[in-house]
């Protein structure tokens, strides 16, 4: 079969298996086959090992082609503000407690923002995190407003001199409007009372997610500028093969990430890693 | 839509006459699209082609002068056959008390979904939920938190347990003193691949000898819906599935890839983040969901 001949049927059969139960979409998988098919045709002995590494050259291509792909969150001469947004349980407030650390070894003086002020014990589960790091977390009662809480993490990080400000949001689902609309006003906020700031906005995406993942980015993407999404969960099996097409069609990087449940577990993103991984 | 995609695939063959095994076949590659992009597994989708292919090679269609309308009839038979048609309610135990255990991957909705559980049955039954995720950080609080908005008895750990097992007697013994009918038990999420985990869920289920044991499944998983169901039913009988974040606009096809891999239905969807938003399963909504 893979012995060095024209690829058979079944060649490309089992290549588009691979990609669609990888989550890269059937959409997508149907025009990477395809081109690969018209190449193909210039290959005398095209076997599964070559098929295989000219297909790895063509994600790869296609991820390395999204700007700011793999690239850590950036400092400059203002302090930096990471807004982690998404819908629920994706991984934020972990991410969040991930990045607090992270940029902490870096040597970076962080501060935390609990803007979550709606789900039972998101500040209490910041604050845990919190303690753990060794960094400030700024909270206020349940129910309250999350964009005063963003306002008044803003303050302290400009009174305590910190170089970077890393905001946990609320879960919420892209089809509330209302939701979007409380994201949307923790932007204006920030625009106005840091406007020199570095702002990264960064998606969380479960890498289990499937064809939602491209939604999700759109959606969010349409309501606030996106600088990145962050792959969380990425310890699974799951090889979150979504942000292909979320790449290509909205130009969103992955620039992290989340490979379990520690507080360490968070590492740049590495396309050849996930381009490896994809093709098992 | 669907049904317009198999109209388009038909429309210039009514003239024609004769339906022939190749126009079939376009109009099973509209339906296989359909299924894939509503996030139903690779392997799943083939075998489902397969079933209603071989229905839709039928003279009842090949003869009709409605084909498209013929197919969608029997691609929603046979998503509806598969999926198990039909309501499925909660189960109770004849000897109380009725013991629920909530699993799933992390972040599904399981301690959201304990309470909601609890709540729907309240009015006809006394529940109690216990928290047995020492893991993750203020996981107990959620529940304790989440119960007593809802007004329902909680039990938790002292102050540094860590013993799952432990808890689980504990919590036996003070639902019996205190006329708890019914108790829901909060697992922390976990990796199907992880073994440790997936080795402490199963003593877990031997602890609490379970009346139903729910997967909990968000409902935007995609392809890995297959795997995980089917690692987590290998290693704790699965009685029931909760599809969670339904309120979404994910087209949920991980309910129909879990059903078709565990043989185990789905009993209740999650449609909000509120402890109101719970609903029993409705499968046909779900199918015409999947197709897009
Ligand atoms: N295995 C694994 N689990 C993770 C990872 N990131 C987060 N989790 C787990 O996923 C679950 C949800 O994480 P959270 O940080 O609470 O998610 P969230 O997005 O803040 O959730 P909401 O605020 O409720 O929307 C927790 O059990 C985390 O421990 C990861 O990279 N790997
Ligand atoms: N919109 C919506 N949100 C939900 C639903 N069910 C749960 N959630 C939210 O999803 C997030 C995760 O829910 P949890 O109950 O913490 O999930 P979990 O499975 O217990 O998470 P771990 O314990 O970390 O594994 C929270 O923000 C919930 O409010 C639902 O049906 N709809
Ligand atoms: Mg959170
Ligand atoms: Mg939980």
């Amino acid at each position: 079969l893979f012995s060095g001949e024209v690829p058979t049927e079944s060649f490309w059969d089992s290549l588009e298996e691979t990609l669609i139960s990888g989550d890269a979409g059937i959409e997508l998988t149907g025009e990477i086959i395809r081109n690969l098919r018209e190449k193909s045709g210039f290959f005398r002995a095209m076997n599964r090992e070559n098929g295989l590494s000219l297909l790895a050259g063509v994600l790869y291509e296609h991820l390395a082609a999204v700007k700011g792909t793999g690239e850590p969150v950036r400092f400059g001469q203002a302090p930096t503000v990471v807004l982690l947004l998404g819908v629920n349980g994706s991984g934020k407030t972990t991410t969040a407690a991930k990045m607090a650390w992270n940029l902490q070894k870096e040597g970076k003086k962080v501060i935390l923002a609990a803007a979550d002020t709606f789900r039972a014990a998101a500040a209490d589960q910041l604050k845990a995190w919190g303690e753990r790091s060794g960094t400030r977390v700024v909270t206020h009662a349940p129910g309250g407003d999350p964009g005063a809480v963003v306002f008044d993490a803003i303050q302290a990080a400009k009174a305590g001199g910190h170089d970077c400000l890393v905001i946990d949001t609320a879960g919420r689902l892209h089809t509330k409007a209302n939701l979007m609309e409380e994201l949307i006003k923790m932007t204006r906020i920030i625009e106005r009372n840091c406007p020199e700031w570095i702002v990264e906005s960064l998606l969380v995406i479960d890498a289990v997610t499937g064809q939602n993942g491209f939604r999700q980015a759109q959606a969010f993407g349409n309501a606030i500028p996106l600088t990145g999404a962050v792959i969380s969960k990425y310890d699974h099996t799951a090889k979150g093969g979504i942000i292909l097409s979320v790449g290509r069609e909205l130009g969103l990087p992955v620039r992290y990430v989340g490979l379990g449940e520690g507080i360490e577990d968070l590492k740049l993103f590495e396309p050849e890693e996930f381009v490896d991984a994809l093709l098992g | 839509s669907l049904r317009e995609r198999l109209e388009g695939v038909f429309k210039g063959l009514k003239n024609r006459g004769k339906l022939t095994e190749e126009d079939i076949s376009a109009a099973l590659r509209n339906v296989r699209r359909a299924l894939l992009e509503g996030d139903v597994n690779f392997r799943v989708a083939r075998d489902l082609v397969e079933k209603i292919r071989e229905r839709a090679l039928g003279r009842d269609v090949l003869d009709s002068i409605t084909p498209a309308q013929q197919v969608i009839a029997i691609v929603f038979e046979e998503i509806s056959a598969l999926m198990g048609g039909g309501r499925h309610a909660l189960a109770f135990s004849s000897k109380p008390p009725s013991k629920y255990l909530l699993v799933g991957l992390q972040g599904s909705g399981k301690t959201t979904t304990c309470v909601k559980i609890a709540k729907k049955i309240s009015d006809s039954h006394k529940p109690l939920v216990v928290a047995c995720d020492f893991r993750r950080p203020a996981a107990v609080e959620q529940l304790r938190v989440l119960a007593q908005q809802a007004g329902i008895g909680f039990f938790g750990p002292e102050e540094g347990e860590k013993d799952a097992r432990l808890i689980v007697d504990k919590a036996l013994d003070y639902a019996a003193q205190r006329l708890y009918d019914v108790i829901l038990f909060d697992t922390a999420g976990r990796l199907d691949i992880d073994e440790d985990l997936m080795d402490e869920l199963a003593s877990l289920g031997q602890a609490v000898e379970p009346t139903e044991t729910l997967l909990v499944v968000d409902a935007m998983t995609g392809q890995e819906a297959v795997n995980v169901a089917s690692a987590f039913h290998g290693r704790i009988p699965l009685t029931g599935i909760v599809l969670t974040k339904v309120d979404g606009d994910s087209r949920g096809g991980a309910s129909l890839s879990v059903r078709a891999v565990t043989g185990v239905p789905v009993k209740f969807a999650g449609v909000g983040e509120r402890i109101a938003d719970l609903e029993q399963f409705d499968p046909d909504r779900m199918a015409q969901r999947i197709l897009g």
